[in-house]
């Protein structure tokens, strides 16, 4: 069976963000070259630091790609999608 | 622990296997899958029974790759498996190009990430306790396996407690089944007392032990639903906490199940809708260290600790150390950035945030940044539209919104 690849790119890490309700699902395309602002990009690993319980940096430091490649769930960690209304 | 918003209306589900692992004798995936949903009647009265055929609440396949749901499996490692939330069917999906295993540390636990995923399948979200069962990520095989109080907490919060004693560790099969899926969702409706959208400024705002979301004003409380007020409400406090006075000041509930609502001097304390022993008693007798008259009070989900909120000042309260108030206490409520003094409510609500009310508006904290939350559109936002389903009320506060 096929392996996955460890994420040890930015965009490998933008695409699990995305998958995991972290950023927004465009963010998800690997063809679309959608701009993420800094801010958006920073609180998003920011939030997967938190929940991950790693060191909040900010950063897409060692720690934080090595927690991306451990083995885990598929549904997203945040749910109830940001532009539905009941998002309060 | 977090919830999704959905829950199965009954406790007794069924299940069924349509597409087996390769590697495994399929009476092995059987038992094993068994245990998996046993894990959630330990400590409620839901209830699994295995079918063969015929439709079931849960259904079980193990695929590879694209699998028909638009949520293609990735091959060894990565993602392992995924299951849907009650609302959207609870069915649960394993890759099967994934070395499954029973009881070894080899390859991939079979038991432990089913029961994982039946989680999902019961309503649970993920959870950012890392020693919970609900954490996103696979911890390698346990041989010795224990359901997290986080976990507890979580599926009693949508199902209950434990009241029958079966312990239903060895699945039944083929019971009559029920097929109802959760009814589809009634679309929120403005409150038929729309007194609310006209004056959104609330006494106080808390979960209950099952996790269903009250707001109290005056007289009346209003039940929730994930965005706007629940249909036949409001109601009279006095008829859904009987005993329990108007104009309530603040309340919460703690992870002991009970509620604590406060006026003035006193406080009483509920299980469920009664009340739990002899109250009212005085504030200073229960909760040494603890002002009269507060404004707010909540359990916040970052440490657990129960907070109170007075005119500009907090006070953490620890049940479990002595004294319950460390003598550091009252702090500024500008510790917690961008929170206004002379609060009116504060929430630690089911989709993990903590929120402030005051006046007709609300703020979203961020707890990992311990500021208030950024979004758009921004906080604070006006409560009538996001936690009263008012219609005509604008959804932002900011000035000059486009």
């Amino acid at each position: 069976a096929s392996q996955t690849a460890p994420v040890s790119t930015t965009t490998q890490a933008e695409i699990y963000l995305s998958q995991f309700g972290y950023l927004p699902a465009s963010a998800r395309n690997p063809e679309s070259s959608g701009l993420q602002d800094k801010q958006t990009w920073v609180s998003a690993i920011e939030e997967f630091q938190s929940f991950a319980g790693l060191n909040i940096t900010g950063e897409l430091d060692s720690e934080t790609m090595k927690l991306m490649s451990l083995p885990r769930c598929g549904v997203r960690d945040r749910v109830g999608s940001a532009d539905s209304r009941s998002k309060r | 622990y977090a919830l999704q918003g959905s829950r199965w209306r009954v406790k007794a589900l069924t299940y069924k296997i349509s597409k087996y692992p390769k590697r495994l004798k399929r009476a092995d995936v059987d038992a094993e899958i068994g245990r998996a949903f046993a894990v959630w009647s330990l400590d409620t009265d839901l209830t699994f029974t295995r079918k063969t055929s015929g439709p079931v609440h849960i259904e079980i396949k193990f695929v590879e790759g694209e699998h028909g749901d638009g949520d293609a499996f990735d091959g060894q490692g990565g993602t392992l498996a995924h299951a849907f939330f009650p609302v959207f069917g609870g069915d649960a999906h394993f890759d099967d190009a994934e070395l499954w295993t029973i009881g070894s540390s080899r390859g991939t636990n079979l038991f432990q990430v089913a029961a994982h995923e039946f989680g999902h399948s019961l309503g649970l979200s993920h959870s950012d306790q890392s020693s919970a069962l609900m954490a996103p990520f696979y911890r390698g095989y346990e041989p010795v396996f224990k359901l997290d109080d986080d976990d507890k907490a979580a599926i009693q919060s949508l199902y209950g407690r434990k009241t029958t004693n079966t312990n239903q560790y060895t699945p039944t099969f083929n019971s009559p089944p029920s097929t109802q899926r959760p009814t589809s969702f009634t679309p929120p409706r403005t409150p038929l007392d729309d007194s609310i959208c006209k004056d959104s400024k609330i006494d106080t705002i808390f979960n209950s032990a099952h996790g269903d979301t009250y707001a109290f004003k005056g007289d009346k409380f209003y039940k929730l639903t994930t965005d706007a007020v629940e249909e036949g409400y409001p109601q009279l406090i006095s008829k859904g906490w009987p005993g329990l006075p108007s104009n309530i000041d603040a309340a919460f509930t703690y992870k002991n199940g009970k509620t604590y609502f406060f006026k003035g001097t006193q406080y009483w304390r509920y299980m469920g809708s009664q009340m739990d022993g002899v109250y009212p008693k005085e504030i200073s007798e229960g909760f040494t260290g603890i002002p009269d008259h507060l404004d707010a009070a909540m359990v916040w989900g970052g440490n657990g600790k129960i907070y109170f909120f007075k005119g500009s000042k907090f006070w953490r309260f620890d049940p479990a150390k002595r004294p319950p108030v460390k003598a550091s206490y009252p702090k500024p409520i500008s510790n917690w950035e961008g929170v206004p003094n002379n609060l009116d409510a504060a929430l630690k609500y089911t989709n993990g945030y903590t929120y402030f009310f005051k006046g007709d508006k609300y703020y979203r904290f961020h707890d990992a940044r311990f500021a208030v939350d950024t979004a758009t559109p921004p906080f604070p936002r006006p409560t009538a539209h996001w936690w009263f389903g008012c219609k005509n009320t604008p959804s932002s506060t900011a000035v000059g919104d486009h």
